[in-house]
């Protein structure tokens, strides 16, 4: 039967970060994130990682998508 | 915590509030009764007042609104985002939000209102988000009971670095987040769960993993909202894959993170006299296929097969488990060893030899 293949869940976990890091860390993206600016992408889950007192990785494991899929606050984490 | 950046906050400490629509979800009395105590949330540990207005423009005005409410700031539909609130300030400033695709309660089976009022006015008096998990300015919701809360120290500190404190004689303190390797921590109880041990402090549970070097800080609400905090025993029955909890004469089945059906159910029902009030610790001991529970200075062995609790009890504890002299707090199995925890302390106990081989400091579990 139709199951999410790795890959899917992969981009729609990276689409859940992008977005999330944008709005709670102002991660900056010009829209090619991903290929031109992977290092800020990566300090940025670094920060949301050190914040929510998680491994600090850097990589967007499945104990920091956890995190970012709770309900909460829209006010953003860190000063704009 | 965290103060907004730039300091900002308002330069007088009588506010006004207006709530200019409700939620079809709640009673508008429930709406009005969950701001208000929002607000006293912050005023009963601060010089600020709140005052409602009904009309004209207030400091703080208070909206349900969804998907885009024109601020810039869309809502998102259920879950997500589920408010927000802006830093003191004219116009909009102190302003706060509620998603009205979410579903507001003033109980527990949904989002509490209460509980996400207070954290947003925290914002609007100038608070940031705390790291602190168990503050109220974290920036993720947790189930706690509406009825018991008490407001944080680290969120008490915060809002008197920018307004001072109560002038009310009564000084009040709020509960503090433990910390992992704090040796003043005292575990309320210990289970094993599917090869991860569990320990229990107040609101809060450790979750240690074998193999992970750190343990895990939850919410007990977070797992499981009906659940109450301070729990007192817990024990693993492998067999039937459930892990059963234990506080005053109740007690509660855990399947995963499922509280199985027709729970809570009483003590008594497990056979104790009325003269047993509470458990204290609880540990199921495998090779026997018995429980047992720790009551002041005796315990008491149950069969899990029979169901029924063994004659010849209780017994004396320091009797049958030489070196075990203190009040017993929680106790759990691991390795052919019996752990007793006793304040601070863990004492490791051989079950084959009757002997105390070690006493350790009660968090070395944690990787302290």
């Amino acid at each position: 039967f139709p199951a999410a293949t790795k890959a899917d869940i992969e981009e729609k976990n990276i689409q859940l970060a992008e977005t999330y890091l944008k709005r709670y860390y102002d991660l900056e993206t010009d829209g090619k994130l991903r290929r031109t600016n992977a290092n800020s992408f990566s300090e940025k889950i670094r920060e949301m990682q050190e914040f929510f007192g998680l491994k600090v990785t850097g990589k967007l494991d499945s104990e920091t998508v956890r995190v970012m899929e709770q309900p909460r606050c829209g006010v953003p984490d860190v000063a704009s | 915590y965290s103060i907004t950046p730039g300091r900002p906050a308002w330069d007088k400490t009588d506010l006004t509030y207006r709530i200019i629509n409700y939620t079809p979800d709640m009673e508008e009395a429930d709406v009005d009764r969950a701001i208000a105590n929002a607000f006293k949330v912050w005023s009963d540990v601060s010089p600020l007042k709140f005052t409602r207005i009904y009309d004209g423009t207030a400091d703080i005005e208070i909206a349900f609104a969804a998907g885009d409410h024109s601020d810039n700031s869309p809502f998102d539909g259920p879950d997500g985002l589920l408010a927000h609130a802006f830093q003191p300030g004219k116009g909009i400033g102190g302003d706060a939000h509620f998603d009205e695709d979410e579903k507001w309660t003033k109980g527990t089976n949904g989002y509490n209102l209460f509980l996400v009022a207070a954290h947003e006015f925290g914002h609007s008096l100038g608070l940031s988000h705390s790291d602190d998990p168990g503050a109220l300015m974290f920036p993720t919701y947790s189930s706690d009971d509406p009825n018991t809360f008490r407001l944080p120290q680290d969120d008490i500190n915060a809002i008197q670095d920018l307004y001072g404190a109560s002038i009310n004689p009564v000084k009040p303190t709020g509960p503090t987040t433990p910390t992992i390797c704090d040796s003043n921590v005292i575990f309320d109880a210990i289970t094993t769960l599917r090869g991860e041990i569990m320990f229990f402090t107040d609101r809060f549970f450790w979750r240690k993993h074998p193999q992970t070097t750190q343990a895990e800080l939850n919410f007990i609400k977070s797992f499981w909202p009906s659940l109450p905090t301070k729990i007192e025993a817990a024990y693993e029955n492998p067999e039937t894959d459930q892990i059963l909890l234990f506080k005053g004469s109740k007690y509660w089945a855990l399947n995963g993170y499922d509280i199985v059906n027709g729970y809570p159910k009483s003590i008594y029902q497990l056979g104790f006299p009325k003269t047993v009030k509470k458990i204290d610790a609880a540990v199921y001991i495998e090779e026997k296929g018995k429980t047992y529970f720790f009551v002041g200075d005796k315990y008491w062995s149950y069969d899990e097969e029979r169901k029924a609790l063994d004659k010849s009890f209780p017994r004396e504890i320091a009797e049958d488990f030489p070196g075990i002299t203190q009040k017993v707090h929680a106790v759990f199995q691991k390795n052919g060893f019996l752990y007793f925890f006793s304040g601070r302390w863990q004492y490791e106990f051989n079950i084959a030899s009757k002997r105390v081989k070690r006493v350790m400091k009660n968090n070395s579990w944690l990787g302290c």
